[in-house]
């Protein structure tokens, strides 16, 4: 697997908060735990009614659903297993390559 | 050999290096490869200067690639430039004249370091290499590290942070090359072009301010161009405006340096997509993407030639 397999189970989530307490409420929950943002590039810039796309790492995409889903805050999955899309973006070429 | 190839896939540094030299190899009447630095760990910074070579004064266009590194369209599209205005100049009218009449400097990897890093393990890390010197965490945003502005709005001081501005402007070596560079050039330098993804935007100045540029209305109409251009290519919209209200305020981008350098023409592209692939644009989508985005950068550097 490329990169060791470390992104097998991650998932990127596609938060669209639609109030300024749903931002406060997502800058909050995105600060507990260590995502890596894609869209915007910090949470400082995050706003209302402009989409989140954040990276998660699988331990903790059960736990940011559960919140979001008790907070009502938009969101749906856009990569549901990080690891298949970079294996599909270049991996087949560079394993035939490699074979 | 260059004509083997693939502008279709994504290919790591080594391969873009050897590339360029073969590139510069086989079009000595069109090509010069130089290096204008060192990255911070220690790796040549080039530049491919492409254009027919005459003693006249010529204006030129400025595009760099790969200023964050998980953003691996970008790379693509500077080789995918390279290879259309090699290719296309004998038997299209308007990359000759573009050629003949511009210089174009293209730095098909800027950060070089993290590009490396995100082909060998963190598939999306974005920022550079260097150390710092209180903090385990690596890397500056080498689009938060200009001399504008820096270090305010839209960019942090923490070194773990992914807009982190560096401990002082042009701290990153790469920054300091690419604005040497365009500081010694500020005469001919018109155009200034930094391929980012993804959000499928053209963005001109400002970044860090709400405020209306000068030459709001040639810059603007320049814009309006260009993604019209691309748009004509597969029907994809991009949309364009001053950074700060399209998509949102930064301090310290490499953009707002140049054109308060004096570079009249500065323009961000974010690439495809707008958030299905992401950063995993799949290789299949190279092509028209870079078709595309072809069409945006000719008709911005054929505004060059005429007056606005």
């Amino acid at each position: 697997y490329l990169y060791n397999n470390r992104y097998a189970g991650d998932q990127v989530f596609r938060i669209t908060p639609s109030n300024e307490g749903e931002v406060q409420e997502l800058k909050k929950l995105l600060g507990n735990i260590k995502v890596d943002l894609w869209q915007p590039n910090s949470a400082s810039l995050i706003r209302n009614n402009a989409t989140v796309d954040v990276h998660v790492r699988r331990n903790n995409t059960r736990g940011i659903r559960a919140r979001l889903q008790k907070e009502h805050i938009d969101f749906k999955v856009f990569i549901s297993n990080l690891q298949k899309e970079i294996e599909k973006q270049t991996g087949y070429r560079s394993s035939r390559k490699r074979r | 050999s260059e004509s083997l190839y693939d502008y279709e896939v994504y290919h790591s540094l080594d391969e873009i290096q050897s590339w360029m030299f073969e590139i510069n190899r086989t079009h000595p009447h069109l090509v010069d490869m130089f290096s204008i630095g060192r990255s911070y760990e220690g790796r040549p910074l080039y530049v491919l200067q492409l254009g027919k070579r005459t003693r006249t004064y010529k204006k030129a266009v400025w595009i760099d690639c790969g200023v964050h590194a998980r953003e691996w369209i970008g790379p693509a599209f500077c080789q995918w430039f390279v290879k259309e205005a090699l290719h296309s100049y004998q038997n299209d009218s308007v990359m000759r004249r573009l050629m003949n009449q511009l210089n174009f400097y293209i730095m098909p990897v800027f950060n070089v370091d993290g590009y490396i890093f995100s082909w060998t393990t963190d598939r999306f890390w974005r920022k550079t290499r260097s150390k710092n010197a209180k903090y385990h965490c690596r890397g500056v945003d080498a689009n938060r590290n200009w001399k504008v502005k820096w270090c305010e709005e839209g960019a942090s001081s923490h070194p773990c942070d992914d807009t982190y501005c560096g401990p002082f402007p042009e701290s990153e070596p790469e920054v300091k090359a690419v604005a040497k560079f365009l500081r010694k050039h500020k005469k001919r330098v018109k155009a200034y072009i930094s391929i980012h993804a993804y959000a499928q935007m053209l963005l001109y100045p400002y970044s860090y301010k709400y405020a209306t540029i000068p030459n709001f209305n040639c810059v603007e109409s320049a814009a309006l161009n260009a993604v019209t251009a691309l748009y004509s290519a597969y029907g994809v919209r991009y949309r364009y405006g001053p950074a700060s209200t399209t998509l949102y305020v930064s301090s310290g981008s490499s953009m707002d340096w140049a054109y308060r350098n004096g570079i009249p023409y500065a323009f961000a592209f974010e690439l495809r997509d707008t958030g299905y692939f992401g950063f995993l644009l799949p290789e299949a989508l190279i092509n028209p993407t870079c078709t595309e985005t072809m069409r945006a950068v000719k008709t911005i550097s054929s505004g060059l030639l005429k007056k606005c």
